[in-house]
């Protein structure tokens, strides 16, 4: 085991069901992209219970119109990781907006038919960053908030 | 690990 997967394996708690999986497959993901980092943080369900989980924060590069931008998203890894697909989420900034649409909704949760049709071992996390920065090209989950117009100029007359 | 890029995203268009 490399060092970087002995120390992301003490992160991950032993609620993982799948340690070893789980830790080569993040460990790999980081080696390529360098702008997520593992993460353990509490994560709110839908009824309100909470639990710890890891996730893969930071950003992933995605080209849009010629351009490269660095979107923020967080990838939360279930303690059944890889038997079931992580919950991704795009995360704006303060000067960014959510852009909903078919792959995105308010609360900037991703839907994609990667994540719905998900199986190991077909489905890895390096796919799916890979299918999200495909769709995110064509289709940006976040803009930047129109800068703040001066009020209406008074007319002097 | 390292402290990432910082996020960015296209302009609003209008």
């Amino acid at each position: 085991m490399t060092l970087t997967e002995t120390s992301i394996k003490k992160m991950l708690p032993t609620q993982y069901k799948y340690r070893d999986l789980t830790v080569r497959e993040i460990t790999y993901v980081i080696s390529q992209y360098k702008d997520l980092k593992p993460l353990m943080d509490a994560y709110v369900f839908n009824d309100g219970s909470s639990r710890d989980l890891m996730s893969l924060t930071g950003t992933v590069p995605v080209s849009y119109r010629g351009n490269t931008y660095n979107i923020p998203v967080c990838l939360w890894l279930l303690d059944t990781y890889p038997y079931n697909p992580p919950i991704c989420f795009v995360k704006p900034t303060s000067a960014m907006m959510i852009k909903t649409g078919k792959h995105i909704d308010a609360n900037g949760k991703i839907y994609l038919p990667y994540l719905h049709e998900w199986k190991h071992p077909q489905s890895d996390l390096i796919g799916l960053i890979q299918v999200m920065i495909v769709v995110f090209g064509e289709e940006p989950p976040v803009f930047s908030r129109p800068t703040t117009q001066p009020p209406f100029p008074a007319f002097q007359a | 690990l390292n402290g990432g890029a910082v996020p960015s995203a296209p302009p609003t268009y209008t």
